[in-house]
């Protein structure tokens, strides 16, 4: 553990924190894609049932069970409790555009050609490409609320901290994990838009509007 | 190999 990883996994969880906070306060789940929602628990259910068979630290377990049940009791308040605030008419990107490339780079890519390590690379691919849904949403409504461009921004923090942790355990563990960078790289890469207008315009106080 | 020594990272 260092400090960019813990940094890291902090925003990570703030992210969620903030994305409840934003649910049950305005007791909507306006501008949040259920797509993206979704794959996030295909990504920590497939990533995570390492659970079962090793162990690696009482923070890890506990984040990891963390992860799951989090965005399953979000994707709960999506579907039932506030279903009538959620609009799958501008929820349209095609998920299954994302699930079969990420599927079959794991089959090419992973580490050891298992199960459990098929399914881990497939979770990393899916993860980086998991916002997608809801960036396309944002451009699509052109505007968002500021609660939900804090989530945004603490979950673009978390992978964007991943990376100096990596460089730090390449110099201090020699350790090089290609998959993961690679993935992580083209995760924060894909939120390099959206950084920019929060940073210019939500930080200074204005709302979160794309130029029409 | 990362596979042998498993994934540490969230």
């Amino acid at each position: 553990m260092n400090f960019f990883r813990l940094l890291g996994d902090l925003s990570h969880l703030a992210s969620i924190f903030i994305l409840l906070h934003k649910i049950q306060t305005t007791r909507s789940c306006r501008g949040i894609s259920f797509k993206t929602q979704a794959l996030y628990v295909a990504v920590f259910v497939t990533r995570y049932l390492d659970l079962f068979f090793r162990y690696v630290s009482l923070y890890n377990s506990v984040m990891k069970l963390f992860f799951i049940a989090s965005s399953c009791y979000i994707l709960y308040l999506m579907k039932y409790k506030y279903r009538p605030t959620h609009d799958p008419s501008i929820d349209t990107f095609r998920i299954e555009y994302l699930l079969g490339p990420c599927f079959v780079l794991s089959l090419i890519f992973n580490y050891k050609f298992s199960f459990s390590e098929i399914l881990w690379s497939f979770s990393i691919f899916l993860e980086a490409v998991a916002i997608l849904p809801q960036l396309f949403m944002l451009q699509r409504t052109g505007e968002a609320e500021t609660i939900t461009t804090h989530y945004l921004a603490a979950l673009g923090v978390y992978r964007a901290l991943y990376i100096p942790n990596w460089i730090y355990r390449y110099f201090t563990e020699g350790l090089v994990d290609p998959i993961a960078v690679t993935a992580g790289i083209v995760q924060t890469g894909l939120y390099l838009d959206f950084f920019y207008v929060y940073f210019t315009k939500v930080l200074q106080g204005q709302k979160f509007e794309l130029p029409a | 190999p990362l596979e042998e020594q498993g994934h540490d990272e969230l």
